[in-house]
């Protein structure tokens, strides 16, 4: 069962807006997929319409006291996505795990104690730092997709997140693959942006996923109302790019 | 000396590029202004051309080790702009403090430390979490400034920084006030933008500042050329809306 981390520790460059949106794409193609918010801010919970509630601390629960993933799992306005929601505690995971055994592959050890998953595809969200959550979700993970905005302060991001995956690869998860590179927020109007994708694909070849997801406003719109790009609006470059996203990650399976 | 944080814990909220061309404009006014970058990207301090070396980690050094603040400043490119480099160290300040007396205070007892400070401003790039270095930048500031993008996911931010705004108020920092909420790569040609920013005023009133920084490419680009905005294209908007933001900010003083 595929597991894709998406990840960036550079900020808005994509990763929540790429989870919902190449998840329902999925799900569209008859996929079940489930989507894990491990950032604290709850951006992917949020934007799926399933807010933390006082009693149950959802993802933090199954990383820190080892709940079962199955447990924490609720459905979604998405057809074909479910949600294993965040919890603002997890603001403090990195100190909450500091001196815990196996504090690297809590996320892992969950998926793998599934008796029958049920999901093709779990997409994990992760916050813009390169702390214990994004460790769990690359140690987790088949593959990790790498969001980035065609911009030059991007950059230097992706230089420092590659020795990140080296090191997971080394030391937690040696099978750890590249699903690839996907340019964000790509504004072809701009010399700039084409620049910053040329300097992409010299320095990471055909890493870079010749897909881009195309500036579009109703991206930054569907949130409001829990839908994604497609349901919200199915004929806009949004939805377009994400279902040729997903078309291209399936095929690699 | 008035030291303003800027911060928000969403991603690419525009808080380095308000950082580096805000304290230019200051600078360009006459102002001496400090730079300490929070961030363990570094994005303000690679902007600046001042990459991390083998032996000192700058920052870290003054919050964990208890080195004095001006032993880490150095020149940068920027007339009137000096910085305390930020190390990637600091992707695990939240462990290396977690059992220290006075976690939440270093940065502030660094600044109050100095017996001429020299500066007449201080601003503070902080890392998009909520962990320990927004948390000290907060302790350290008379205001804290909010960048936000006039995005709906973006909303959910501000909501959650008011929170920590309060707690870093009631415990740490009584007299911290807010300089104010800055909208950053305002698309005013698109409707969406235009409603964020209408339900952020009504939501925060007057502290919505007046001055938003439009979209510009210009911003995007000149950080390739370790330039603020104002010695790379001081004609364009984005040079423009960074000085008036400046001249506000000064007269709040
Ligand atoms: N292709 C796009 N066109 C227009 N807006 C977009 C696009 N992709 C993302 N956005 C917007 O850009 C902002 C950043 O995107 P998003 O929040 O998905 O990034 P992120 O990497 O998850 O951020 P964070 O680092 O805070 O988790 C959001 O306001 C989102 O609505
Ligand atoms: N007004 C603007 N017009 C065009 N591009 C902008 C503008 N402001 C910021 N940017 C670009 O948007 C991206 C995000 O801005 P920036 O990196 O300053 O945000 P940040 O809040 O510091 O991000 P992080 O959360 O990663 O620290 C960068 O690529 C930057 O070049
Ligand atoms: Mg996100
Ligand atoms: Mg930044």
């Amino acid at each position: 069962m595929p597991t894709i981390a998406v990840v960036n520790q550079k900020g808005g460059s994509g990763k929540t807006t790429t989870v919902i949106n190449l998840g329902a794409a999925l799900a569209l193609e008859g996929a079940k997929v489930l989507v894990v918010d491990l950032d604290p801010q709850g951006s992917a919970s949020s934007w799926l319409g399933c807010e933390e509630t006082e009693s149950d601390r959802g993802i933090w629960d199954v990383l820190v006291n080892q709940k079962s993933l199955r447990s924490v799992v609720e459905p979604t306005p998405v057809k074909g996505v479910e949600l294993a929601r965040f919890s603002s505690f997890l603001v403090g995971l990195d100190v909450a795990l500091a001196s815990q055994p196996g504090k690297g592959t809590r996320l892992r050890d969950a998926i793998s104690d599934l008796t029958d998953p049920g999901w093709d595809y779990i997409l994990v969200d992760c916050p813009p730092t390169l702390g214990m959550a994004t460790i769990n979700a690359l140690a987790a993970a088949e593959r990790a997709l790498v969001t980035v905005e065609a911009h030059v302060l991007a950059l230097r991001g992706v230089a420092q997140l590659w020795q990140t995956l080296e090191t997971v690869r080394e030391r937690l998860n040696p099978s750890l693959g590249i699903a690839g590179i996907l340019i964000c927020r790509f504004d072809a109007r701009t010399r700039h942006a084409k620049e910053i994708r040329a300097s992409l694909v010299e320095r990471f070849g055909n890493l870079v996923l010749p897909t881009v997801i195309r500036e579009n406003v109703r991206l930054a719109e569907c949130p409001s109302f829990h839908q994604s790009i497609h349901q919200y609006a199915p004929r806009c470059t949004g939805s377009e790019d994400y279902r040729k996203l997903a078309e291209q990650l399936a095929q690699k399976d």
